[in-house]
């Protein structure tokens, strides 16, 4: 049993590949740490496998979500523009084109995960992806 | 030590093709 009683990992609710130092294998093999990662190695990767398209996401609003700790982030995807919501705790990591890692909280990413990250802010531009197949 | 792939990390924000 642990001494402090703690079972859950410190990024419980996010997922593990976001802590510092998770290993990110990139499309062309290349493995790197989650922190190293680049505006270039996203878009490569999509190059390098065929399925799946980088879109560009701009952050249209963020407001508060009933869900303590969230927030609900509208999107405008891609070149249609597309309007996407999604509810995310404010320290989920978005990662912003030439700019890196972003949260609603970066305090609260760094506490939790050690990722160094910028504030996430209405007009930045996100990575997001689709298939490529989609028309 | 787990490996993950790239594209895990970023979301997937596909619009719903209603139209």
């Amino acid at each position: 049993t642990s001494p402090h009683g703690s079972p859950s990992s410190p990024s419980a609710g996010l997922p593990p590949f976001f802590m510092k130092g998770s290993i990110i294998q990139l499309a062309d093999g290349e493995l790197k740490r989650v922190e190293d990662l680049r505006t270039e190695d996203f878009v490569q990767s999509a190059e390098v496998s065929g399925e799946l398209k980088i879109d560009s996401s701009t952050v249209e609003s963020i407001e508060c979500s009933r869900t303590p700790n969230a927030v609900i982030i509208q999107f405008s995807v891609g070149e249609n523009k597309a309007q996407v919501c999604v509810e995310v705790l404010v320290e989920y990591p978005f990662f912003v084109f030439g700019q890196g890692w972003s949260s609603c909280c970066p305090d609260r990413t760094t506490q939790l995960l050690a990722l160094s990250c910028a504030k996430l802010s209405v007009g930045d531009v996100c990575i997001s992806l689709t298939f490529k197949s989609l028309k | 030590v787990p490996v993950f792939p790239w594209h895990s990390l970023v979301p997937f924000l596909a619009p719903t093709q209603s139209d």
